[in-house]
């Protein structure tokens, strides 16, 4: 019987869903709102030693076939490629408060680079 | 150490987990560290029990969030201020220093004189530009003993100035900067534009001598002076009032070149 192909995990660079809980880091007595955020994080392989947006072309392919890239060249890196803002309301170290607008918080894309 | 390890990705916990006690608690410390800075702030803000968080900031995190759009959220009694967050990313909100309201004069406190609000606005970063600041005042609603007196004895008129010299016994050198006509049957909360003397204390770094706020009565028998408009501790005493929620408020908008400004965000 035809051997169970267990579905080959997708170890390519993706998005992986992280919950950054700021109770469980002992934050959330200076930290008033959100409770918590989906931070998300990247991580995985980038098999192929060109960047993504690179390699959106046969002749690229070709070309980086026939010229054996140079195995010394580092691999790309699994990245964000977008991130997000968060909005946070928290305590400061004179017990004011303040709202304010956080930028690239949140992992919206990742891509090799 | 497992406090702080929900921070770091599964991927990073391996990487972490591999050292010695000694050497991820200082990792964990240091990636403490980064997060702090990135927020703005020197060390971990350590709360004390008095801190309150007005609820004024509350709403505006919950309208900017987007939580407030969702389904039985609770509704909130004001217009998100487009205009202020618009060209900001932080909201600040500041309380005075209530043994410097009584301002310094001759006989007791006469009922009407203003009073003198002092803001420390030391907390602010210089980086941060402020664009606009608001006074918010509560007015608590009198229900009239007759509804004749309803008609124009419900009116009081509340001023906000910036004090411009040092108080000296019986003199208040002042500037007039937001003026208000309100009829006391209604409670609410009412903001007044203090951005020009705010502006001049942080960005032209001239001398904070405070805002003075005065409220009259108009009436030939003002009843219900200082009844109606929440400014001082030691003039409300109603039983069951929080007055941390309903004292004064100073409330500034600024903008620290970093990331984009509080435009209202839908949820997700």
């Amino acid at each position: 019987s035809p051997k169970q192909r267990g579905r080959k995990r997708n170890r390519n660079c993706r998005r992986h869903a992280l919950y950054v809980d700021f109770s469980e880091v002992g934050w959330n007595d200076w930290i008033v709102a959100p409770p918590g955020y989906q931070a998300y994080y990247c991580h995985g392989e980038c098999p192929f030693p060109l960047a993504d947006h690179l390699n959106s072309t046969n002749h690229a392919i070709v070309q980086t076939l026939v010229n054996s890239v140079n195995s010394n060249i580092p691999k790309a890196c699994c990245v964000p490629t977008e991130l997000s803002a968060i909005s946070m309301l928290y305590l400061d170290e004179t017990d004011r408060v303040v709202l304010k607008n956080y930028q690239e918080m949140v992992v919206e894309g990742c891509g090799c680079r | 150490e497992s406090n702080h390890a929900s921070l770091i990705p599964e991927e990073g916990k391996k990487k972490v987990s591999g050292h010695h006690p000694g050497q991820s608690h200082e990792l964990l410390r240091d990636f403490e560290a980064t997060l702090l800075h990135m927020f703005g702030l020197q060390r971990r803000p350590r709360p004390s029990r008095s801190a309150v968080v007005p609820q004024y900031l509350l709403d505006l995190y919950r309208l900017q969030s987007g939580e407030a759009d969702e389904a039985g959220a609770q509704e909130v009694s004001f217009e998100y201020p487009e205009r202020s967050t618009s060209r900001a990313n932080t909201v600040r909100a500041f309380h005075h220093e209530e043994h410097m309201e009584q301002v310094p004069s001759d006989g007791p406190y006469t009922t009407g004189t203003p009073l003198r609000f002092l803001f420390n606005l030391s907390s602010i970063p210089e980086d941060e530009l402020l664009s606009t600041a608001e006074l918010r005042l509560y007015r608590k609603q009198i229900e009239e003993a007759s509804s004749e007196d309803a008609g124009n004895e419900g009116l009081h008129r509340i001023n906000v100035y910036e004090v411009l010299k040092p108080p000296r016994p019986g003199q208040l050198i002042t500037r007039l900067l937001d003026t208000r006509l309100v009829r006391h049957n209604t409670s609410n909360w009412e903001s007044f534009d203090v951005s020009p003397a705010v502006l001049r204390w942080t960005r032209d770094r001239l001398p904070n001598h405070g805002l003075a706020v005065e409220v009259l009565h108009l009436n030939r028998t003002p009843r219900h002076q200082d009844k109606h408009v929440r400014i001082s501790r030691s003039l409300h005493q109603a039983p069951g009032e929080d007055w941390d929620q309903l004292r004064p408020l100073l409330v500034t908008f600024g903008h620290d070149g970093k990331g984009h400004p509080l435009t209202r965000r839908t949820k997700r």
